[in-house]
């Protein structure tokens, strides 16, 4: 299994964007403050994250594009995970599995979104996305995805906190 | 309950000690629980020896030598628990030009086994990459361009070293 | 005592201002209190408006966006309480290639007026110095060499841009 | 004014070690874990900082050399700077201001020290320290000396704590 695209559509600075992967080593550059992290911002919207602190916004609705230097804020925004699932890591008859989270403006208070989340197009929730990725130990809280910042959190917090990471992974 | 925390405390210290030594170059360190007895009741202390230095609790190391220590740590769990994907973001941001390339040496190992994702302004990092991909923003829009070709990047957007 | 905490916030987020537009190369930044009438009461917030983007309080910036904010806002208080040297520790450490090099730019003016002494990995801060000196460790012992020729600097130890 | 020299012995990781500097700007560099940062805590040192957490060491017993690989761990340890004084910012007639600090293992208890000032060779005390550098607005907690780490402190900081640094000034 592998992350064989994330497609990205009024997520924080990016318009509508898809970046292919490949298996192995890829890196990515670019000047400060251009959305590298955006992106694993991105993959970690989808992977179910339900702190908002995780993903630097104030509210989920910090989420969805602003419209930038000349464009209108948006209402909505959502993100596809797509990953190749050739070796069935993923108990589900499909080469690939595409997760998409949804998160919309609520009519009644724009401050508050409503979320949906889709497998392969059908509608879905966040347990079934979670108890899906268990079987790849793909998860929001592991440390499969280490965000800007995190080595210096780990030298800096308390030795009982630290323990914590092993008792989650027991 | 214990006995669960002490099977994963074993792995991730064995994990720990091989991987700080290969990333320092020779130096040796170890996974401490505060309270061997009820491990609930203490935290977990890491320490460290770099090559040639007697032992130190992380606090009393340089800035690229914790950041050495913790992404040792960081390494020792995904090991642990083995996962199709890993996102790294700018893990090398501490680490002086030999300990960037051993880091981004370790990755380059690892990337047969699992997918990397690694954002970094560090050359000696991305040279070992399979792909790279540039990222701009032009009125507040974020592009990602296709492959770019490390050499090409100008000097200075990228760290050399 | 407020009369003197708010001549000090005026002068202060003056300076603040015009450091922040010089690093950024032409973006926007203020300090606010968050309780105006009674200042003591509430807290001190930095805003910034990185060229070209909407205005963003410190938490939503990127990490290098942050850190020119931050670091901004240190020198807008040195210039309000003027010493005759400064120290500063690898503070351009999260900054890309053209952010150090305005960092270090800001340094080379200052140093007309005052001493500064800064510990950095980076040679285009480097090259802007009068004097670079090296430092080894060799038995857990350090070694300062004298004046060092930054291009000789072996590309492995320094990140070049 | 500037800062002439730092002669340290004896101090963390500096057996007998003087650093000249010049007026305009140094640059100082090397591996990561070689003494860069030692050099800014010595300076800390002998500007009077009280708090052995801000010179990254537990007690102030953990800044007396330890001996490196082959040596023996030291009894003491002290620092010198020498200011230029040409100028009198600071309102004594000499050239040169050298302000040392001295700890020395106490012979009761080898965990804490005993702490000595001296001026120019005359024995002083912190509070002689703290009003002689006061007239250079040179402190151990203003932001003269920013350590590695800082700039991430300030970004992480509370309001409150923000608002703190300019309530310091005032
Ligand atoms: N909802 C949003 N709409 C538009 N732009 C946004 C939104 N949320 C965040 N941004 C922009 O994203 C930028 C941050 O991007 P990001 O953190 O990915 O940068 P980066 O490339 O990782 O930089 P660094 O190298 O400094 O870490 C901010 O400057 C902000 O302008
Ligand atoms: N009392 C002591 N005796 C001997 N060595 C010490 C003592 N205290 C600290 N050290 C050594 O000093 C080293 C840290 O040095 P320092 O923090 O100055 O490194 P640095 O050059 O700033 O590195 P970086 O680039 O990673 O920030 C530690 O590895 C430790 O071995
Ligand atoms: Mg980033
Ligand atoms: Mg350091």
């Amino acid at each position: 299994m592998y992350l064989k695209r994330v497609e990205m559509k009024n997520f924080k600075s990016f318009r509508q964007q898809e970046v292919p992967f490949e298996p192995g080593f890829t890196g990515i550059t670019g000047p400060n403050g251009s959305g590298k992290s955006n992106i694993s911002d991105a993959i970690l919207f989808v992977l179910g994250t339900t702190s908002s602190k995780q993903i630097r916004a104030g509210r989920l609705a910090d989420l969805i594009h602003n419209g930038g230097a000349n464009g209108e804020p948006r209402d909505e925004c959502k993100v596809s995970l797509v990953l190749a699932n050739e070796d069935r890591t993923i108990p589900v008859d499909e080469d690939e599995i595409v997760l998409t989270r949804r998160i919309k403006r609520s009519p009644s208070d724009p401050e508050r979104v409503n979320s949906y989340y889709y497998v392969n197009g059908d509608t879905s929730s966040l347990t079934e996305f979670q108890d899906l990725l268990s079987h790849a130990r793909i998860s929001a809280d592991g440390y499969n995805i280490v965000q800007q910042g995190d080595v210096t959190r780990i030298v800096s917090m308390s030795t009982t906190e630290r323990r914590g990471i092993l008792d989650e992974i027991a | 309950k214990k006995q669960a925390l002490m099977k994963v405390f074993d792995e991730v210290n064995e994990n720990f000690q091989a991987i700080f030594e290969k990333l320092s170059g020779g130096g040796s360190a170890r996974l401490k629980l505060e309270n061997e007895v009820d491990p609930f009741e203490g935290g977990l202390i890491l320490e460290s020896q770099p090559r040639g230095k007697s032992v130190h609790r992380l606090e009393a190391l340089s800035g690229g030598e914790k950041s050495l220590t913790a992404l040792s740590f960081i390494f020792a769990i995904q090991q642990y628990a083995p996962s199709p994907f890993y996102v790294l973001d700018e893990v090398d941001m501490f680490l002086d030009g030999v300990n960037s390339e051993l880091v981004a040496n370790m990755v380059r190992e690892q990337a047969d086994r699992a997918q990397f994702i690694m954002v970094s302004l560090r050359k000696v990092t991305l040279k070992l990459a399979d792909h790279v991909y540039g990222v701009t923003m032009r009125d507040g829009i974020t592009q990602v361009l296709g492959t770019v070709d490390v050499d090409e990047i100008a000097h200075e957007e990228l760290k050399e070293a």
